[in-house]
């Protein structure tokens, strides 16, 4: 080493990092006024009444740290974090600063599936890393509901009404976590398929014999009979054809690929609230909860069951951090962030998935979903306008944007994933 | 970053084929869990 250090020739290179920034600030200059042009062409007219308004932010109430923090541009932080973790670190510098970084923040080197952590080039590709095939057994049992990542279990429990219990008893909605409960758009927008008549309601006093044939009706059926288990066995009822036990067979083998998918082209949410989904007959319940990634965890998610995702809404919020103080002294925290609500189906019912952001992991990432694009100037822009459109049509904004997916099956009505199938993950900045 | 799941699953003493005990959590709070470890079973 030393003959190394006496012997080699230093020659020294001005490290460009002034001027990657001020490119970096070029270009978002470039891509505004770019913008600004297209607008105005393509609206023809110029001035504040053609500028989306701000969405007005949200201050909330809390300790000093909440509302200094508020005061903060903790999103475009979060994006110049982003940008920082993205240089470039010497080669020669990799390995102390990632051991330095596994060290402070407990990660396990062995773990990590490139043996050698020089290939990864900056922090933010080390930060998402894969792990090493078989490092992370799924529970064998069919009925686990698996954790989708590393990390502390915060908080988990029934929710009662529409609240969910936050860390030290504060509350927040679910329908401010997940946005209204409302209709899947292919079920509200089109005329609905007749149901197999073999599917029926299992509510008491229903006889359950009739087709289902117009959307009002499918509504009122869907009202009464939503769960899967309901509709694949029929509450008590004996099984009317083979393919309704055929179904049901598939949903009670979790290995069988679409299961779940198979019948769920016939359900649908319906108008309801969330905490409607609770059975009248106390059938099912609604559960949560809460999984805090510390910095050194694996930032990739995986599912944690079979399930069909059906729609996605993105929220644009804030980016305060999620850090367990912060979570106890901010009152709604997850409903001011940031977010991907995943909404979907399982076999008993109603399935939610929701990645929430924080101001040094801003991006989620959906493996499934590559027009999603999370912190960005982008879709804050198409947000403030979202929110100043419905302004001008005197509806109140629904905070988020909505996408459904499609399958190649018909049946299918989503996105089919299996318990462990990497989903996405969290990405600095 | 936080991962929050809801879900519908059976309650405690649902009376359905498959459900039996209802849906039971396999954790703490606080808890450290890994990916792939059960947070619960049906």
């Amino acid at each position: 080493l030393r003959g190394a250090l006496k012997d080699t020739k230093v020659k020294w290179y001005p490290i460009p990092v002034g001027l990657g920034i001020g490119f970096l600030g070029l270009v978002q200059f470039y891509k505004t006024q770019s913008r600004e042009k297209e607008r105005i062409e393509r609206e023809g007219f110029e001035g504040e009444e053609g500028r989306p308004k701000k969405r007005p932010r949200i201050r909330p109430e809390g300790p000093w740290q909440v509302r200094v923090m508020s005061t903060l541009p903790l999103k475009a932080m979060s994006r110049l974090w982003g940008k920082f973790n993205e240089l470039t670190i010497p080669y020669y510098l990799r390995v102390p600063g990632f051991k330095l970084y596994a060290y402070i923040f407990g990660v396990n080197l062995d773990e990590v599936s490139e043996p050698d952590i020089r290939v990864y080039p900056n922090l933010s590709a080390f930060f998402y890393r894969t792990l090493k095939p078989g490092v992370r057994p799924l529970d064998p049992n069919p009925n686990a509901l698996l954790s989708p990542a590393d990390g502390r279990v915060l908080q988990f429990g029934k929710i009662e009404g529409n609240d969910i219990e936050q860390v030290k008893g504060m509350t927040y909605t679910i329908d401010a976590l997940l946005g209204k409960n409302t209709p899947t758009p292919s079920l509200s927008d089109k005329q609905p398929e007749p149901v197999n008549q073999s599917y029926k309601p299992t509510a008491p006093g229903h006889s359950g014999e009739e087709l289902v044939s117009s959307e009002e009706e499918f509504a009122r059926v869907n009202g009464i009979s939503y769960t899967l288990p309901n509709l694949l066995s029929g509450g008590d009822e004996s099984h009317d054809s083979p393919k309704q036990q055929k179904l049901e067979d598939q949903a009670a083998d979790p290995s069988s690929p679409g299961a779940v998918s198979e019948v769920r082209a016939d359900l649908a949410l319906g108008e309801k609230p969330w905490y409607a989904l609770i059975s009248p007959d106390n059938r099912t319940a609604l559960y949560y909860a809460v999984v805090y990634l510390a910095p050194g965890d694996y930032h990739r998610f995986h599912s944690p069951a079979n399930w069909v995702v059906e729609r996605r809404r993105h929220f644009a919020g804030e980016l305060y951090s999620v850090s367990p103080y912060l979570q106890r002294t901010l009152p709604g925290l997850f409903t001011l962030n940031e977010r991907v609500v995943l909404l979907g189906r399982w076999r008993w019912g109603f399935f939610s998935f929701v990645p929430v952001g924080a101001t040094n992991v801003g991006s989620i990432a959906i493996n499934f979903d590559k027009e999603l694009r999370t912190n960005s100037l982008l879709t804050d822009t198409a947000a403030d306008r979202a929110a100043d459109e419905a302004a001008a049509r005197g509806e109140p904004y629904a905070g988020f944007a909505e996408a459904t997916y499609t399958a190649a099956s018909a049946v299918l009505g989503g996105h089919a994933l299996r318990r462990g199938d990497e989903m996405g993950g969290f990405k600095l900045g | 970053s936080t991962i929050v799941l809801v879900f519908e699953a059976p309650a405690a003493g649902a009376n359905h084929p498959g459900a039996k005990g209802g849906f039971s959590w396999a954790v703490e709070k606080g808890q450290k869990v890994k990916m792939g470890q059960a947070l619960g079973y049906v």
